[in-house]
């Protein structure tokens, strides 16, 4: 869907490219662990 | 009235080239100081050891770096002439730049950060042309926000 | 009010102008820098190097040496972490760098 492409040898740019690249990764790494937070934990009993 | 509205809106668009060639040049400048300083630290090094490094212990620039969790299984596929790579990680990773690694060696002289002591400000000085140095002067204290006139 | 803004757009215009001078220069300086036989020959980095500039220091640590025009194409995560390399013109090498 998404896909970052960087053309190695830019003087200018390709820093941000990067960062960027590695914002792109290291978000889905959260958004999983959150995942993972959510589902593990328990459910609130009901009150009668 | 419109005429006004429309200069505001060129104005608006000239200030965003400046802003983004003004972080152009400022890039430019830690670039050439960082490898400067690199040069410089490797040739005093193999003088006081009399000889270049082993070649297999060395990386020449360019280069990009990809690192991971040593955790990490990485699937890697190359073609026959090498001239295709792809790589399929279980886990993530980061990829960063030559100029990256320099500037996290300390080569940028503290300035990609604006924050640059004097005896480093003095050192990335010796490394740019005389005309470039107002602009260090402000880049060792945040960015670069104005052009000098030469 | 126009004849302020026109005023101010000619002089933005100026500075912008003259920061392209100095962007060439500068693009121009970098070049012969780099490409000086000298300076190419005492352009590297010690594996010691790279280990310090990563945390946790024990990471695994890819380094990719690839000609100028090499395609990098990350995909989205959640089409898998993937990262493809494509050469126009040479062969890319690709070392990992010892964890001593």
């Amino acid at each position: 869907r998404t896909r970052i492409l960087v053309s190695i040898g830019e003087s200018f740019g390709s820093s941000e490219k990067f960062h960027k690249i590695n914002q792109m990764v290291s978000s889905s790494e959260r958004t999983l662990k959150r995942g993972l937070d959510m589902s593990s934990a328990p459910k609130p009993l009901k009150r009668l | 009235a419109q005429e006004c509205q429309n200069l505001e809106v060129e104005r608006q668009r000239k200030l965003e080239r400046i802003k983004q060639k003004q972080s152009q040049l400022q890039e430019l400048i830690l670039q050439q100081i960082a490898f400067k300083n690199l040069v410089q630290r490797n040739r005093q090094q193999e003088q006081q050891t009399s000889r270049p490094p082993p070649s297999n212990s060395v990386i020449h620039l360019p280069f990009i770096i990809v690192n991971t969790s040593k955790k990490t299984v990485i699937d890697c596929s190359i073609s026959n002439d090498k001239f295709e790579y792809l790589f399929n990680f279980d886990n993530t990773f980061e990829i960063h730049d030559d100029i990256e690694v320099l500037k996290r060696m300390g080569m940028a002289c503290g300035l990609e950060s604006g924050k640059c002591s004097p005896e480093d400000l003095k050192i990335a000085r010796s490394l740019i042309p005389k005309a470039l140095e107002p602009y260090l002067t402000e880049m060792a204290h945040g960015s670069i926000n104005n052009v000098y006139v030469p | 009010r126009y004849q302020a803004l026109v005023k101010e757009v000619s002089d933005l215009g100026e500075t912008e102008q003259r920061l392209d001078e100095l962007i060439t220069k500068c693009n121009l300086q970098l070049k012969l820098l780099t490409e000086d036989p000298q300076n190419k020959k005492l352009a590297y980095v010690m594996c010691q190097d790279l280990r310090n500039t990563v945390d946790p220091p024990d990471q695994l640590l890819m380094v990719v040496k690839a000609p100028p025009g090499t395609q990098m194409q990350v995909s989205d995560p959640s089409e898998g972490m993937q990262i493809s390399l494509k050469s126009p013109h040479g062969p890319i090498d690709v070392f990992l760098c010892p964890e001593d």
